[in-house]
């Protein structure tokens, strides 16, 4: 992370913010939530707070305005620049940019309100860009799922070095109990010599046989150096490694152990810069290759050589007929794979290029 | 593939001088300077923002950098002013 040379942000912990117009692209009440929830971002690591006002002039004011917007940085139209912001001070000082000439959205298609907001409330509060490509304020976009947003680890270090940490009664740092038989949404799945760990959110499923009940733990009382929420990982068991993905980076697990010169870059495997985090990767034995989940993209990486097969992905309807267009966790059990979607999980025979069963994502776990 | 032609390296290299006056502080006085001085600043702001994306650093304007000039992103500077 890096903070604006010279400004050390604001001297207060409460901030005003107002919204001075809205966009037409989208209803006013979607534009003060993605707002809201972009100030949220960093009110949940922070002493900050942040309140809307209506009538006079906030410390953080936002507009959309195309092209010569009196600031001497104008838009470019469509694409491009998508926005701006300035560091902490008076007047200027504070202010979020958005180029009306963007599609506005609070989804997937045009541009994110809610995750250009928040990048942009970042350089508000006093943040530079970062050459993390994981961080969020990485300078350029790059779309994922709103709802699985967390903060960087990057822009966590970053914002608390200006403000310091959010104080917050200390809690028991236990996982909940939660039953397995609710439906759960897996961030990765893997196995590991012979059991299978299903990961979400700080805490990870584990399944050592199929006769036993599943344990359920934090990530953190296994393996102390690996972030919560990972989002991809896979077992490469020629090596007896275990790959573990979060961002631009990943962990290298040897059994219980994670190794010293983790974490590593995902860009020493071949990963074009524009990538900036696997979605799902699985080893499939029958072939050497690993798979690696991008979007609606998947690559395929030869262990052996250690490179990847082709400098463009495939498209994952193609390859992988019946597994829909994204996956989010994978892994292989008796030469079979299996892809995670939400709650559903599809049963793969690469032999036969064909799904063989759809079962409900929490079927390995014994109720 | 198609061959890259002169009309394409021209537009490249006035698109990547528009993005590095936008987001490197790239200073021309809009005068065209000797091709020599000009060419070697270009030359410095790209290795700059090259640096910065963790790209490989050559000072030329190659695909993978004409690639994350093309993405879309953050009007603020990536250096300090």
């Amino acid at each position: 992370y890096n903070i604006f040379p010279g400004n050390s942000g604001w001297k207060k912990s409460e901030l005003t913010y107002r919204i001075v117009n809205y966009t037409p692209d989208m209803a006013a009440a979607e534009v003060d939530a993605a707002i809201q929830r972009a100030f949220q971002v960093w009110s949940d690591v922070t002493p900050l707070t942040f309140t809307r006002i209506y009538n006079s002039v906030a410390d953080i004011e936002i507009s959309f305005a195309a092209q010569v917007h009196n600031d001497f940085y104008p838009f470019d139209g469509p694409h491009g620049t998508l926005a701006h912001a300035f560091a902490p001070n008076n007047g200027i000082g504070g202010d979020a940019h958005f180029d009306e000439d963007e599609t506005w959205t609070s989804g997937s298609r045009g541009y994110n309100l809610f995750l250009v907001a928040a990048h942009e409330f970042g350089h508000s509060l006093g943040l530079f860009h970062s050459s993390d490509p994981s961080a969020l304020m990485y300078p350029t976009y790059h779309f994922i799922e709103p709802s699985e947003f967390h903060l960087p680890d990057d822009d966590v270090r970053g914002i608390q070095s200006l403000y310091g940490a959010r104080e917050v009664p200390v809690v028991p740092e236990q996982p909940s109990n939660p039953s397995s038989c609710q439906p759960i949404t897996f961030d990765a799945v893997t196995t590991l010599r012979g059991e299978i760990l299903f990961f979400t959110n700080k805490t990870f499923w584990r399944q050592i046989s199929q006769e036993s009940q599943a344990e359920h733990h934090l990530i953190k009382t296994f393996w102390d150096a690996l972030p919560n929420h990972i989002q991809a990982a896979y077992e490469y068991q020629d090596k007896d490694q275990v790959l573990v993905f979060k961002g631009a980076k990943y962990w290298v697990i040897n059994g219980y152990e994670v190794t010293k010169d983790s974490p590593k870059s995902i860009y020493d495997l071949g990963f074009p810069r524009t990538v900036r985090r696997v979605d799902a990767a699985v080893h499939d034995e029958n072939t050497g290759k690993t798979y690696f989940f991008v979007g609606d993209k998947f690559w395929s990486f030869d262990e052996k050589k250690q490179a990847m097969d082709s400098v463009t992905p495939k498209k994952i309807i193609d390859g992988l007929p019946g597994v829909g267009s994204k996956v989010h966790a994978a892994f292989q059990k008796n030469g079979l794979l299996y892809f995670f979607d939400g709650h559903r999980q599809y049963e793969f025979n690469a032999a036969k290029k064909r799904v063989t069963r759809v079962l409900k994502s929490n079927s390995w776990l014994k109720c | 593939f198609p061959a890259e032609t002169p009309q394409d390296s021209e537009e490249n290299a006035k698109f990547a001088e528009e993005y590095l006056k936008n987001y490197y502080n790239l200073k021309t006085d809009g005068v065209r300077q000797g091709r020599k001085k000009s060419g070697s600043q270009i030359s410095e702001k790209i290795r700059q923002m090259q640096d910065f994306f963790g790209l490989e650093v050559t000072g030329r304007l190659d695909s993978d950098t004409m690639e994350m000039m093309h993405q879309p992103r953050c009007g603020f500077v990536d250096v300090g002013e």
